[in-house]
């Protein structure tokens, strides 16, 4: 089993990233985050999970089941809004390459 | 998180990269996965349901939980604001996506996200969790990886092509009467890109370029219908029904089905047996037995008034021998059919079995194929009410296999009787609790 995830795991890893949502000038309150998809690194696009964005909708979550509402474009939260993103270094990318045989862990301070 | 130890990822052990400022370009949804979750979801049993992150005894408002399900099927699209070294990273697509339909049911899944968001993204980013796909309803999947909180939106791949973007996680924990599922509820991801390219286009004409940025779709063309092939064995799964509950059963002959006992506690009583595959069909039968309540081996045993016809009767193991990394190449994958036998309706419309792959946690990986036995009951903890879907009772086929032809060649109950004399240590396994070294005494 582990040869046949070996190229997907990278792929996915390659793929992942941490989305975080907060309110400028309130840092208390949130942040609130989720993972996501890189589509593209360059230009940057990202596609995460719509609930962080919830408590930031000008209109309130209702307007997430308003009948037939598949989209609502960039400016319907609040101007507040700050997201940052986070992702691994790549495997090309400055400070990537692969260093085999470091561990692969370590103890950072969260 | 139950992976074979592989080569370290590259990116393991060295700084992340620092964080990068975003800004919001779309929220968009799957009207497909709404009408879908809507369907099956939406009905009375509804409010039994809930995809919230939180434990069910926490402390969360009304409010917040109806916030959290109506994102549940919604997601975002990011501009990223690259520093100079981030743009001369390597442009192009980072992934490529599977068409709706080209994952079989029961392929193995891989999913990649960050447990608990950015709490601690040093060791919880691109964490992995592999599963199966175990279930199938339009662009709405269900997955046996074992997700966590702020892992929505992470990546869902498959093995082959290796790295190709099936889905991405709605709702990682989902409760059914204040029980966890232990399956993750996904939004297949190339319905979604599809619904971006439309919305970006309609948004305003300078977001069509980034509408072809969307990643594209890789594989078995869109339109072909969905595969829920699986193997053949899998149509020994039947759907038993008595009055208001309902479970698993596995039919053992044309006209037998094995079940559990809490499904069908009554001997006589009428059920009703409905199978899928090959073809959709609903027999009614009659409890001929059915062990005791205090017996471990929670088994009843269904006479069907009809042939189950064209259904492959699974062939029983022989032989169980615990299981061990060394055996992992040359073991066998052991797969788990079941209609969730406690009962709760998940994907009831459908009423098809869904997967999950168990062969890390069971306790025989060797090599042979074959029915090893019946799942008959999760660990729950009391005390804290969680209910622990990946570690189960199971019994297994040798013990059940000579009464069961004994009945069915001979319509004989005497060796399907004896079961109800289990064991005293089969009983303690049963109970998880020690024997205790000496009777209590009286408090008189």
């Amino acid at each position: 089993m582990g040869k046949q995830w070996g190229s997907a795991m990278r792929a996915a890893e390659q793929a992942g990233c941490v989305v975080s949502a907060s309110r400028a000038g309130r840092p208390e309150a949130g942040p609130w985050s989720c993972s996501g998809v890189i589509l593209s690194r360059s230009p940057g696009l990202v596609l995460c999970h719509g609930g962080i964005f919830v408590p930031y909708l000008r209109a309130g979550s209702e307007v997430l089941t308003t009948a037939g509402a598949a989209f609502l474009p960039g400016d319907s939260c609040s101007d507040d809004l700050r997201l940052h993103v986070q992702w691994a270094p790549t495997a090309a990318g400055p400070g990537g390459g692969a260093e085999r045989g470091r561990p692969g862990l370590c103890t950072p301070q969260c | 998180a139950g992976l074979e130890p592989g080569p370290p990822a590259p990116s393991r052990g060295r700084p992340l990269q620092p964080r990068l400022p975003a800004e919001l370009l779309l929220l968009l949804s799957c009207p497909a996965f709404w009408a879908h979750f809507a369907r099956l979801f939406g009905d009375e049993a509804a409010e039994q349901w809930r995809f919230s992150s939180a434990a069910p005894d926490d402390e969360v408002s009304e409010e917040e939980e109806a916030d959290q399900l109506r994102a549940l099927g919604w997601f975002a699209l990011l501009g990223v604001r690259l520093g100079q070294e981030e743009v001369e990273e390597e442009r192009g697509p980072v992934v490529a996506v599977s068409p709706l339909g080209a994952v079989a049911k029961g392929a193995p899944l891989l999913v990649c996200g960050s447990p608990f968001g950015a709490f601690c993204p040093d060791i919880f980013l691109n964490t992995l969790s592999c599963g199966v796909l175990s279930n199938v309803a339009g662009p709405l999947l269900l997955t046996d990886a074992r997700c966590l909180p702020g892992t929505e939106g992470g990546g869902v791949f498959t093995a082959r092509p290796a790295g190709s973007l099936v889905a991405l996680v709605a709702a990682p924990l989902c409760w059914k009467a204040g029980e966890w599922v232990g399956f993750t509820l996904l939004c297949a991801a190339a319905p979604l890109f599809r619904a971006a390219r439309d919305a970006l286009r309609r948004l305003r004409p300078s977001a069509a370029a980034l509408a072809a940025l969307m990643p594209p779709e890789v594989g078995v063309p869109w339109g072909l219908p969905l595969r829920d092939s699986g193997p053949l064995w899998a149509a020994a799964a039947v759907l038993v029904e008595c009055g208001t509950v309902w479970g698993s059963g596995v039919a053992v002959a044309p006209r037998l089905v094995v079940t559990c006992r809490h499904v069908s506690p009554r001997e006589a009583a009428r059920v009703l047996v409905r199978s899928t595959t090959p073809k959709s069909v609903a027999i009614w039968g009659r409890v001929v037995f059915a062990t005791r309540e205090s017996c471990p081996y929670d088994i009843a045993v269904v006479s069907l008034e009809e042939d189950l016809d064209d259904v492959p009767i699974p062939v029983p193991a022989e032989h169980f021998h615990e299981g061990g990394w060394h055996a992992r190449d040359a073991a066998d994958h052991v797969c788990c059919a079941q209609r969730l036998q406690w009962g709760t309706p998940l994907l009831q419309p459908l009423r098809k079995p869904p997967w999950s792959w168990i062969s890390q946690s069971i306790t025989d990986s060797k090599a042979n194929r074959g029915w090893k036995g019946i799942i008959t009951s999760n660990t729950r903890d009391n005390n804290t009410g969680a209910t622990y879907p990946h570690l189960n009772f199971s019994i297994p086929i040798t013990v059940l296999q000579p009464a069961l032809q004994q009945y069915s060649q001979t319509q004989d109950l005497g060796g399907l009787r004896e079961l109800d004399c289990a064991a005293e240590p089969v009983r303690v396994v049963w109970r998880l609790q020690r024997p205790l070294a000496e009777a209590p005494r009286s408090k008189l």
